[in-house]
């Protein structure tokens, strides 16, 4: 792929920010 | 489906469907759900992404999903 090491972090940031806030969720849900 | 509307869960699932590592672009999604204004576009996508459900790569026009990677 080309994305720059710097995306691909950035990618990975976003995504730990967002299972954050599913597991949030999902917490308020039980 | 979850809780989510139908544009929601439609949107969802075609952001569920690509594999590349900076996902689906707005633009892509708005190709594929020609009967969909892009302002509802849009709203369901903030809220998919407020709700964990999806979360944006390279810049805020990009989306994957969080469900199976």
């Amino acid at each position: 792929s080309s994305l720059t090491e710097e995306q691909k972090k950035k990618i990975e940031e976003n995504r730990q920010k967002a299972l954050a806030r599913r597991a949030e969720r999902l917490a308020a849900q039980q | 489906m979850g809780g989510l509307t139908p544009h929601q869960s439609q949107i969802l699932n075609l952001i569920k469907t690509c594999r590349t590592t900076e996902g689906i672009s707005l633009q892509d999604l708005k190709s594929q759900l020609q009967s969909m204004n892009l302002q509802t576009l849009k709203k369901a996508v903030e809220f998919l992404s407020s709700e964990g459900h999806i979360y944006s790569t390279v810049d805020d026009e990009h989306f994957k999903s969080t469900d199976g990677d």
